[in-house]
């Protein structure tokens, strides 16, 4: 929250559009102005009214370079846009760097994207540290139809403007903390020495080298790759990574998705039409073996004759005694294979077919 | 200002510019070159640090320089915007 808790002191507020940006159709600007306030209107109990005569409370422009304002914009790239706090005259107004380029897609610079975070300020929130969140202060791509509020945004607007006037209060997603007890992982895999943890929309990376876990969106490496990754595991071989979510999956080199992905699971890797998705993958470098755990049941790829091996799936448990019947993550590294289930990490010896130590899930964070 | 020793006078100037804009650094009285860990560069850079989740070192590292070069909000994280 803005320090002195600006604030709006009534809850229907209007916007005006001074001018429009001629990058794109002056009804793309409309729209993605309109969103963007959506966006916070959804979550509170303010409402915002498009106005084209008398003095709008937030006042929307397009400006180049030094605007009057004290605060001058820097060209291309760099400082994107800027929005007071609420109160009279300028206060609530936005302004958007003319010397971008506006799109309404991938490209950049989003404007529905910028727009909601500028809206954020003029309704009297400041910047917040949580990376996860819409007022994070750097611009951060993802999907340009589906602008999510963080819990920390909803909290934030709700703490000034109150709950929502919807019988369901809306709740937005958190972002995952490496020293969090409860943390849980949709998928894990090792990459190119590093081990790479994925929760939701992102990653968590621990580098032999760093002592602390970053965390950031999946997006940021891998624009075209999905939220929810439910599976990964790397081919140290071939130097690929495969991420896998319902029946389809990727393959990246680096931070290269490789063309022509997603593809099928069933006619790669050969699983019948009754798997829809993969728990948790894992490839053995010594053996070429890549092994996929869906539900109860394991299964065998060689990656050498790109086939299944013959007499799976297996139950689990026969194999794996003592890691339980499911797993939500695994990955191998120096002989062991690590399985995660919930909270709890198992540290499985395949050598004599027993769980060596039960840990935390987030053991490897340093926490 | 105990920055690496390979760290190019236009990435100082980009910490310095970057410190004043959104971590509220006063211009006045601050120099590039100070004694290790009395500068306002270092006690800001740190904070700066701290927010963006990264290794806090009040050094300008390469993790550092590459948020404060990515694409961003015009509003301070630390102090109003006046």
């Amino acid at each position: 929250i803005t320090e002195g808790n600006p604030k709006w002191e009534k809850k229907d507020l209007t916007y005006s559009i001074e001018n429009y940006t001629p990058d794109l159709a002056k009804e793309d600007v409309d729209n993605a102005i309109r969103k963007a306030f959506k966006v916070w209107s959804d979550v509170s109990p303010l409402t915002f009214t498009k106005i084209s005569q008398g003095e709008a409370d937030i006042k929307i422009s397009f400006n180049y370079g030094d605007h009057n304002d004290n605060s001058p914009f820097d060209g291309p790239n760099g400082i994107l846009a800027h929005a007071f706090q609420p109160g009279p005259h300028i206060g609530g107004d936005a302004h958007f760097d003319e010397d971008e380029n506006w799109t309404k897609d991938h490209r950049n610079y989003n404007l529905y994207r910028v727009a909601a975070h500028e809206f954020g300020h003029s309704l009297g929130l400041g910047h917040s540290s949580d990376i996860g969140a819409l007022m994070f202060p750097s611009y951060a791509f993802s999907d340009p139809n589906d602008i999510q509020l963080s819990q920390d945004d909803i909290d934030g607007i709700q703490a000034i403007y109150g709950p929502s006037d919807n019988v369901i209060q809306p709740t937005g997603p958190t972002t995952p903390q490496a020293c969090d007890r409860k943390l849980t992982f949709d998928a894990a895999t090792t990459f190119r020495g590093e081990k790479m943890f994925f929760k939701d929309r992102f990653y968590l990376r621990k580098s032999p080298y760093d002592s602390e876990a970053e965390v950031n969106f999946i997006s940021l490496f891998w624009p075209s790759l999905p939220h929810g990754i439910e599976a990964a595991h790397e081919v140290a071989e071939k130097d690929i990574v495969r991420f896998f979510k319902g029946n389809k999956y990727w393959v990246i080199r680096g931070l290269d998705v490789l063309p022509g992905y997603p593809k099928n699971i069933h006619n790669t890797f050969g699983f019948p039409k009754t798997v829809q998705k993969i728990d948790a993958a894992f490839s053995d470098e010594y053996t070429g073996k890549t092994y996929f755990f869906v539900q109860n049941k394991y299964w065998r790829y060689d990656e050498q004759r790109r086939s299944m091996d013959a007499d799976f799936p297996k139950l689990i448990t026969n194999d794996f005694p003592g890691i339980g019947s499911k797993v939500d993550a695994v990955f191998s590294d120096n002989e062991f294979i690590y399985f995660f289930r919930g909270t709890r990490q198992y540290k499985f010896e395949p050598q004599k077919k027993r769980v060596v130590a039960v840990l935390k899930s987030n053991s490897w964070f340093n926490c | 200002f105990p920055a690496h020793l390979e760290t190019k006078q236009q990435d100082l100037e980009i910490v310095q510019n970057y410190l004043e804009k959104f971590y509220d650094l006063k211009t006045e009285g601050v120099r590039i070159a100070k004694k290790k860990g009395s500068s306002p560069v270092v006690e800001k850079l740190k904070k700066m640090q701290k927010f963006f989740g990264l290794k806090v070192t009040g050094k300008p590292d390469d993790e550092t320089l590459k948020v404060m070069k990515q694409p961003r909000c015009g509003v301070p994280d630390v102090s109003q915007f006046a």
